[in-house]
């Protein structure tokens, strides 16, 4: 049996909208330790990997492992029906054929629940673990967000350069070129608005824009992204939970 | 034009 009760509906809403574009069909795994899934898109480029840790919840029960595919389309249907401030607990047997989602306004003593249709979701399942980098940036998620969105109207792809000092974001297009320069800095008011940088290697890398436009929906769950990089193998994008996180792995372009 | 790899390229599927 599940029962995973969150505070506020808030949480589960921004997590799921922000990858139910790239991926439809999820296992979320449910066991002790809290929630977690991987999926891979249609086109085998960008995998999505989150672990909801059982702190994020208000209450949380798992007696038995249990697997729940759902559709992400579907289920964003349903969580559309609750306020963010509602409680939310979702609830399985343990062999489940739908998932049970019960909002609860204290305050108006109102409850809503929805059953949502569960399905066996055969999917290929990757081993990230154990990958090493070279380096590793964390600057505010707002920030790489607009750089992303600023780019991404040169060119359909974006240059990554690492450097001990800077972070340099490239595009070059037919309408022209553009570049913005991040360099590690320390804020002592708004640690948040900090930007550090680790190095091992130098880097440059390139990366599909359309891919990082679905990355950077993440960025309402953090303040600050983590983005891992190495030559010529996937990069690692991660927003923190409270309790968790949701990453993104996303392969690189290789030049001919 | 840099082309596009396959996750599968890197990762082992499980």
């Amino acid at each position: 049996m599940l029962e995973a009760k969150f505070e506020e509906a808030s949480l589960f809403k921004k997590v799921i909208d922000s990858f139910k574009d790239c991926v439809q069909l999820v296992n979320f795994n449910c066991s002790e330790h809290g929630i977690a899934a991987q999926a891979v898109d249609d086109s085998r480029v960008l995998l999505v990997s989150l672990s909801i840790g059982t702190e994020s919840f208000q209450d949380f029960r798992c007696d038995r492992n249990v697997t729940l595919g759902a559709d992400l389309s579907s289920l964003s249907k349903i969580l559309r029906c609750g306020n963010n401030n509602d409680n939310l607990t979702l609830i399985a047997d343990d062999t489940p054929d739908s998932l049970l989602l019960l909002f609860e306004d204290t305050k108006k003593d109102r409850i809503s629940e929805y059953s949502l249709k569960l399905m066996d979701i055969d999917a290929d399942f990757l081993d990230i673990e154990g990958m090493q980098y070279d380096t590793t940036i964390t600057m505010p998620s707002a920030e790489f967000a607009k750089v992303v969105r600023d780019l991404n109207q040169l060119s359909d792809s974006l240059n990554i350069l690492v450097t001990k000092d800077t972070v340099k974001f490239v595009a070059e297009g037919d309408i022209g070129s553009g570049s913005v320069i991040v360099k590690p800095h320390t804020d002592m008011d708004k640690p948040d608005d900090s930007v550090k940088v680790e190095l091992d290697k130098p880097v440059d890398l390139t990366f599909g824009s359309k891919y990082l436009l679905d990355i950077i929906k993440g960025a309402g769950l953090s303040n600050q992204i983590t983005i891992k990089l190495s030559s010529e193998t996937p990069a690692l994008f991660e927003f923190g939970l409270q309790s968790g996180y949701l990453q993104f792995f996303l392969a690189p372009k290789f030049n001919e | 034009t840099p082309i596009q790899n396959d996750l599968t390229e890197f990762y082992t599927i499980i």
